[in-house]
């Protein structure tokens, strides 16, 4: 999952990552 | 005669034309000279805004967020190409061999040519030609980029069962849609279903350009596309 922390990030919640 | 009323859309195709993203466009960077790699950087770009459009747009699939966060990471990290070039496919049905990357974006051969795109564009055009043929509808298009998702074929499935549920309810949501809208060819549902491995053989030409791009190390890639396509 670490690996994956932009996906994972957006499908869990509906905040914009921070680094697009 | 006034022709008979078209019967209602199911449920799943009216909701999946509702929750369809809007457009997003390419937005070019015109301080950039024009060239392979200002081509390049463009649809990289475009790509990591579609992704998480993509991502948001998954979760409306009804079923699709009831899955465990595991097994939608996996089924986006196998599909999300396949999404991509059928969105890329659908919007270029217009036109007459040119590929609408976005509605600020379309590109004739001549263009690929000269934008390093040639071997993206030769790779799409054959899926776009089989879907002209077939007249695809957008509550078809939808249907399908849903079902490729949930097709993915992805080795790493926890909870083989509930996206086995997840196919059913879309493939039956596609067979209803064409039993009520296209009587006249019963096999239409299965000529789209079939259009799948093209999509797929499409898609993994297109991970493969991308990846070798990110290999040579040329073109600035976001993270999000970056993650997407190391997860291949």
């Amino acid at each position: 999952k670490e690996k994956h922390k932009i996906l994972h990030q957006l499908l869990q919640n509906n905040t914009s990552p921070v680094d697009l | 005669i006034p022709p008979p009323a078209k019967k209602p859309l199911t449920k799943i195709v009216s909701h999946l034309l509702v929750v369809e993203p809007e457009k997003i466009y390419a937005m070019p960077d015109p301080t950039m000279p024009d060239g392979d790699v200002k081509a390049l950087t463009t649809l990289c770009d475009l790509a990591d805004r579609e992704l998480v459009v993509i991502i948001g747009w998954a979760k409306h699939i009804p079923g699709f967020s009831t899955l465990s966060l595991a097994d939608q990471m996996s089924l986006l990290q196998s599909a999300w190409m396949e999404i991509l070039v059928l969105s890329i496919v659908f919007r270029s049905l217009p036109c007459e061999d040119e590929i609408v990357y976005a509605e600020d974006y379309v590109v004739d051969e001549e263009q690929a040519r000269i934008s390093g795109l040639l071997d993206l564009h030769v790779a799409i055009l054959p899926l776009a030609r089989r879907y002209k043929k077939l007249r695809m509808e957008k509550e078809e298009f939808v249907s399908l980029k849903a079902i490729a998702l949930a097709n993915s074929d992805s080795m790493h499935i926890e909870n083989i069962e509930a996206v086995q549920r997840l196919q059913d309810s879309l493939h039956e949501a596609l067979q209803d849609f064409e039993g009520s809208q296209h009587p006249e060819d019963p096999r239409r549902a299965g000529k789209l279903l079939m259009t799948l491995p093209l999509l797929r053989q499409t898609a993994t030409k297109a991970v493969q350009h991308f990846y070798s791009i990110k290999m040579q190390g040329k073109i600035p890639m976001h993270k999000l596309f970056l993650e997407m396509l190391e997860a291949k």
